[in-house]
Parts: structure tokens; C-alpha cells; sequence
């Protein structure tokens, strides 16, 4: 039996609005620690990571491990029906290839259910070692999701170059050469409105706009996302969501030709 | 040149 509460529809819609413009579908794999997802882009350009812990639910119970596969469009129009407040549940029995999903609304009033088929993906897990990142950078999210769509007009690819003075995304194409420089932010009254940057060494990335601009549709989850950055590895995009686990994307970078 | 993710990270 698995069962999995949270107290508000709105983060599961939030969550979901984050991957489904990567990710057609995607398995949830639940464990007495939570509930976890790892999935590539079809293109196998980014890697999607969610994790989130069964602590950070109302209520969760999970006695045997189980993997979910679930249409994530299929799954968009079950959480469409949801009100942003109403409590969600996630029920499946063991072995079951249908999930239901349970929305109530806060005074009870109001029940609704809805049962999903299940998928059988075939699952390629990824091993991610471990990297000692060069840079990493912390900053508003909303920032973040501007300049990845400001620089997008300008090019396929934004370049992004940080030293301990600040992090440059920059883009070059038929217009002519954007820059956009982010200092570190000396002394601020509220913590989600600095830019932080821990520096071993500089570093400069180039990335397709594309896929940053896909991650940002997780800006509603967290008010700061961590960039980490090191040469000739994946950048890696780090939301967290706030006392339930984190969504991470890494993205492969782009190297001349 | 883009790069496929799993250049990077090995199928487990």
C-alpha cells in the first residue's frame, strides 16, 4: 500500500509544471524515504531529478517499494481539477497499474477521485558522480528566469562566464551581442534577493537557452535556484522546494564544433 | 556542438 498526502494541490501542480515541458512521461519511484524521479528529456540533452522526502508530507506511507509510470500529460488534466488549496492524496495498492489521486477540499465539503492507469517505462537510471563544483552560484530564481529569457531573443545558446566578482550571461547572434552582468550582493536585508558565489576557480559555459528556459518553469517552486558549474561538465540547476526535497536539471554543455 | 547528457553520466 502506498499513500503519499500533501496538505496543498498547489506544489504538486508547481511540480509538475516543472517537468512536463521536459518529460512526456516519467516514473515516480517511492520508497519509505519518499518519492523520486530521474528522467531525461527525449533528446538526452538534460536529465530531470526530483526528490521529494516523506517527511515533508502530511502524511506517508509506502510498505513496499514501488515504481510508478505516469503520463505526465494525463497527470496535467487530473491536477487541472484540483483547487490550488484543496488537499491532494495519492493512493496505490502493491503491484496495482492504476494510481488514484484524491482531491479534498478544506472544509471537506467537496471530495473528488480520480484513477490513472499506470505505465510500464522502461527505466534507464543514470549514476551522477560526485563533482567539486568551480562555481557556485546562488540567486533569485525570478532573475535567473529573466535573463534566461531575455538572452533567448538573441541566440540558441547563452554563455555563461563566473569569476569572484560576479557571473556574466552573455548571447551573440544576427542582432548583435547581449551581456548581463550580476555582481555579488554585498549586504541585503532580504536573503532570497542576493547573488552568492562561491569560487575555486573561474569558469565559462555555453548552454542551449532552450533547456535553461524549461528549467526556469520551476521558478514558482523556490524563491533562489543554485547554479554549479564546472568545466566540461553538466551544469547542474537547483530548485528547492521548501521543506519537501529539491527538482534538480542538469544539462549537458555545448562544445565547439 | 551539443552534448548528449549521457556522455557524462553512465547508464547504471
Amino acid at each position: 500500500m502506498f499513500e503519499a498526502r500533501l496538505g496543498q494541490a498547489t506544489i504538486l501542480k508547481k511540480i509538475l509544471d516543472a517537468i512536463k515541458d521536459l518529460l512526456n512521461e516519467a516514473t515516480f519511484d517511492c520508497s519509505d524515504s519518499g518519492i523520486q524521479l530521474q528522467a531525461m528529456d527525449n533528446s538526452h540533452v538534460s536529465l530531470v531529478s526530483l526528490t521529494l522526502r516523506s517527511d515533508g508530507f502530511d502524511k506517508f506511507r509506502c510498505d513496499r517499494n514501488l515504481s510508478m509510470g505516469m503520463n505526465l500529460g494525463s497527470m496535467a488534466k487530473i491536477l487541472k481539477c484540483a483547487n490550488n488549496e484543496d488537499n491532494v492524496t495519492m493512493k496505490a495498492q502493491d503491484n496495482a497499474d492504476t494510481v488514484t489521486i484524491m482531491f479534498e477540499s478544506a472544509n471537506q465539503e467537496k471530495v473528488s477521485d480520480y484513477e490513472m492507469k499506470l505505465m510500464n517505462l522502461d527505466q534507464e537510471h543514470l549514476g551522477i558522480p560526485e563533482t567539486d563544483f568551480s562555481c557556485v552560484v546562488r540567486m533569485p530564481a525570478m532573475e535567473f528566469a529573466r535573463i534566461c529569457r531575455d538572452l533567448a531573443q538573441f541566440s540558441e545558446s547563452v554563455v555563461i562566464c563566473c569569476t569572484k566578482e560576479g557571473v556574466k550571461f552573455s548571447a551573440s547572434g544576427d542582432v548583435g551581442t547581449a551581456n548581463i552582468k550580476l555582481a555579488q550582493t554585498g549586504s541585503v536585508d532580504k536573503e532570497e534577493e542576493a547573488v552568492i558565489i562561491e569560487m575555486q576557480e573561474p569558469v565559462t559555459l555555453t548552454f542551449a537557452c532552450r533547456y535553461l528556459n524549461a528549467f526556469t518553469k520551476a521558478t514558482p517552486l523556490s524563491t533562489q535556484v543554485q547554479l554549479s558549474m564546472c568545466a566540461d561538465v553538466p551544469l547542474v540547476v537547483e530548485y528547492a522546494i521548501k521543506d519537501l526535497g529539491h527538482i534538480r536539471y542538469y544539462l549537458a554543455p555545448k562544445i565547439e564544433d | 556542438m551539443q552534448k548528449s547528457i549521457t556522455s557524462f553520466f553512465k547508464r547504471k
